[in-house]
């Protein structure tokens, strides 16, 4: 999969280093500060300590062998990781993720040329609203713009009926794909399967009908 | 699902607030400066402009009727934190969720009495890795310990196969729950059913057998 740079390692670019290297990623991890760099050495394949918006330094520190960099700077340094965002897509670097501290700061990183950009207090912070919000959707992926894939935990009055019975497709529109008891998960869901009490339901279905079923529960 | 109140709008904060709302729920975002307080005014339900360290301050905002309340002052206020944690305990907040800038920091907002501490740049950071670490897994959840559900890219030499041909559960020990294929998701899959080009697989399995079948594609 490619070997990987990380520069800026804030508490952000600290944790996409170390979590790279435990799922067995190759990593470079670049800061011009010494005593951050140090925080990672022990765990990641190399480290350098350089500024990321020198084109000598850069010159250096062989990113033409990287399949991925990620410019991990925060709001304190917007026009560092603009600057650098840039110098990486001059030479070519196929997949540049930068950190946007804001809506404009991510406009400009992608006009210079990063090809994703990620606001982690942002998305952090519409996850979390979405989990309060729902409480009863305790995972939710979106499959397309018009189909969610939930878990929600198993309605009052389903308890004690099979699948037939509830006959979910007809009556809510959704399709249940498993069930999670106890510390299992069941894929196939058999017509006579009953629910029982403590059930969880992986559903799949259209965000409005796949919410209906959520609030019963 | 009650009343949300977010105490401190920073990004992190703001974006809690804002998709509180977006959700439909009713939402009190409170600020010391009169200008963050402004930037949400016109969306929330209410807002107010107080010190959350200050008891007085904090009777009058009508926290009693509040199910959850989100502290949400980043590392530069981590005493500020830490208080407001505790005060908010004592008043019987219900759920209170805190943000932590650090692991030790976490660990004291739990102590003093955060249902559970949330740390936007740590958590983001271990996504973005798993995202980039395995490519062909497009989106995942973990069921259980032992069980995770994950969308992976067709492998090559399983398209124009039947899933009874392919037999992904005897050969792999995944279960294939649904495909989604163009815009949308089938969720039943019939054992005749053929792979094409450009289909993606929603597959359920123990996370080492999960990761092989992705590997694969
Ligand atoms: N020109 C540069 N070259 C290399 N590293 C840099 C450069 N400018 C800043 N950095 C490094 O980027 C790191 C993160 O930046 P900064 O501290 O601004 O972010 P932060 O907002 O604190 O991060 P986080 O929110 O992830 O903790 C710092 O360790 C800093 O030394
Ligand atoms: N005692 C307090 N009472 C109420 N609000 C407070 C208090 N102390 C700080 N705040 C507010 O908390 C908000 C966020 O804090 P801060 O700016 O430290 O976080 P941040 O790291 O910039 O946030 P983010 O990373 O989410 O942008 C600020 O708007 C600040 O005014």
């Amino acid at each position: 999969s490619g070997e990987f740079a990380v520069i800026g390692l804030g508490q952000f670019g600290r944790a996409v280093a170390l979590s790279l290297v435990r799922e067995g990623a190759a990593v470079l991890a670049i800061d011009q500060l010494e005593e951050r760099a140090q925080l990672v050495e022990s765990e990641v394949d190399a480290v350098a300590c350089a500024d990321a918006t020198d084109e000598r330094a850069l010159n250096e520190l062989g990113l033409e062998r990287m399949s991925c960099v990620v410019v991990a700077m925060g709001a304190r340094a917007r026009e560092t990781s603009i600057l650098t965002t840039s110098l990486l897509r001059q030479r070519g670097i196929p997949r540049i993720i930068s950190r946007a501290a804001n809506e404009l700061h991510a406009r400009v990183l992608l006009a210079v040329g990063a090809h994703e950009v990620i606001n982690p207090e942002l998305q952090m912070g519409q996850r979390l609203a979405r989990n309060l919000a729902h409480p009863t959707i305790l995972e939710q992926i979106a499959l397309d713009e018009n189909t969610n894939l939930v878990e929600v935990a198993t309605p009052e009055q389903f308890i004690g009926k099979s699948m037939n019975e509830i006959d979910m497709k007809r009556r809510y529109g959704v399709s249940v794909i498993a069930i999670r008891r106890g510390g299992q998960v069941l894929p196939q869901v058999a017509g006579d399967e009953r629910l029982a009490r403590g059930d969880r339901l992986l559903i799949v279905g259209q965000p409005a009908s796949v919410r209906r079923v959520a609030s019963l529960a």
